[in-house]
């Protein structure tokens, strides 16, 4: 229920004023999502992973990460999606670790890194913060996760 | 720049007093139509001036990265359930960068246009071009973060939103050796990625988690190809409502072995 507790606090007076928001007086209250853009929402890519290829290619670091008590785009989506790039493996499927368990398993290929996120929802921060940290770090440091 | 000092903000209602900086507000995209979009910037907790800079963006389409990102995963503070007062997150991303969280496209959060036909019309493409925009007049108004190893972070739908704006980024720079948005990658989390694969996928974990009977399982492979974008037939729209109505449960679908919202 926590994004209840967003829909109260941003749209106090007293906290817009603070962050400088809604100077234009909006004619809707703030939301977490908007009901009318994803109606209304029109051209959307059926697959992101010629952009993929294009921007490995480039040399950028890409990682993809999954939560994989997720059942809205689940871990079986990613590793599907994935899969179908034919990626070279560069260090094999392994347990990566975190307090003495496992934080979830990784496979690094050439140009894209994918981790799972044990015991985590689709809002990987949300339900293993510590975790999701490790992650974020070993992304920033351009590190694999580690593996004890 | 004078602009900057005019978006920091002192400190929130029922904040913890905190030593790093926050500033939020809004950057024009499109003057034409009035859209603007809102953003909220919270420095790192240390030496700043040396960490990267991280936009996150959250998906939906149509959801909040304050909402969200910021409110309830990677920012570094919490709201109290009254909605009264915040508290700090252990776990702040903002220990290791300085973190920038965007409202995109308009009508998103705090993000809005004076075109209600925008609100109507929105997609991948113009979402891209706008974020490209505000990136670009946000580095005007933050000039001291030019140059700055530079990454894109989101979930979800934004595992559309992130890459189409790499590469809008990455066209935008192709020909300059010294970018000033010094994009070095993306990560994304629980991404939408590719239609049909993300079907497929989606309901072989419904099935692989006991979710779903057998029956329904061969059921909405026989209906739904994915293949289709944007066109389903009633029969894979019936298989996969009556998954959803009849064998799921009252379960929180983006978290099913945590308890469900009440």
């Amino acid at each position: 229920c926590t994004e209840h507790y967003a829909e109260k606090y941003y749209n106090r007076a007293d906290v817009q004023k603070a962050m400088h928001a809604n100077v234009t007086g909006i004619p809707y209250k703030w939301t977490a999502c908007s009901d009318v853009l994803i109606k209304n929402w029109k051209d959307s890519e059926s697959s992101m992973l010629p952009i993929y290829k294009e921007l490995m290619a480039a040399g950028l670091r890409i990682w993809v990460f999954s939560g994989d008590t997720d059942s809205v785009v689940p871990v079986t989506a990613t590793r599907f999606s994935l899969s179908h790039l034919n990626l070279t493996v560069k260090t094999r499927w392994y347990p990566w670790y975190l307090d003495n368990q496992v934080g979830g398993w990784s496979e690094v290929y050439n140009g894209l890194t994918f981790a799972t996120v044990r015991g985590a929802g689709h809002e990987v921060p949300l339900f293993q913060p510590k975790r999701a940290f490790i992650l974020f770090r070993s992304f920033l440091a351009g590190k694999e996760l580690p593996k004890s | 720049t004078k602009e900057q000092e005019l978006d920091r903000i002192s400190a929130l209602p029922g904040q913890p007093t905190v030593t790093f900086s926050q500033f939020s507000g809004y950057i024009t995209v499109n003057e034409e139509h009035g859209r603007a979009l809102f953003y909220w910037f919270i420095e790192a907790t240390s030496i700043p001036y040396k960490k990267p800079l991280v936009l996150w963006l959250n998906g939906g389409p149509g959801c909040s990265s304050v909402a969200y990102g910021a409110s309830e995963e990677i920012g570094p503070f919490r709201i109290d359930r009254t909605g009264s007062s915040l508290y700090l997150n252990k776990y702040s991303w903002n220990t290791e960068a300085n973190i920038l969280f965007l409202e995109s496209p308009a009508g998103v959060g705090f993000s809005y246009t004076n075109t209600s036909s925008d609100l109507i019309d929105s997609g991948d493409k113009r979402t891209a071009e706008d974020a490209l925009v505000f990136l670009i007049r946000w580095f005007s108004r933050f000039p001291q973060y030019k140059y700055r190893d530079f990454y894109i972070a989101g979930e979800s739908y934004a595992g559309h939103y992130v890459p189409q704006l790499a590469k809008k980024i990455h066209d935008y720079y192709k020909e300059d050796s010294h970018p000033i948005i010094n994009l070095k990658g993306f990560i994304v989390g629980n991404a939408v990625t590719d239609n049909y694969h993300d079907g497929i996928g989606t309901v072989t974990f419904w099935w692989s988690h006991s979710m779903i009977s057998d029956t329904t399982y061969r059921s909405i492979l026989n209906n739904c190809n994915f293949k289709d974008d944007n066109k389903t037939s009633k029969e894979c729209d019936d298989s996969v409502n009556y998954a959803i109505n009849h064998e799921f449960g009252y379960i929180d679908q983006y978290s099913i072995y945590t308890p469900a919202c009440i």
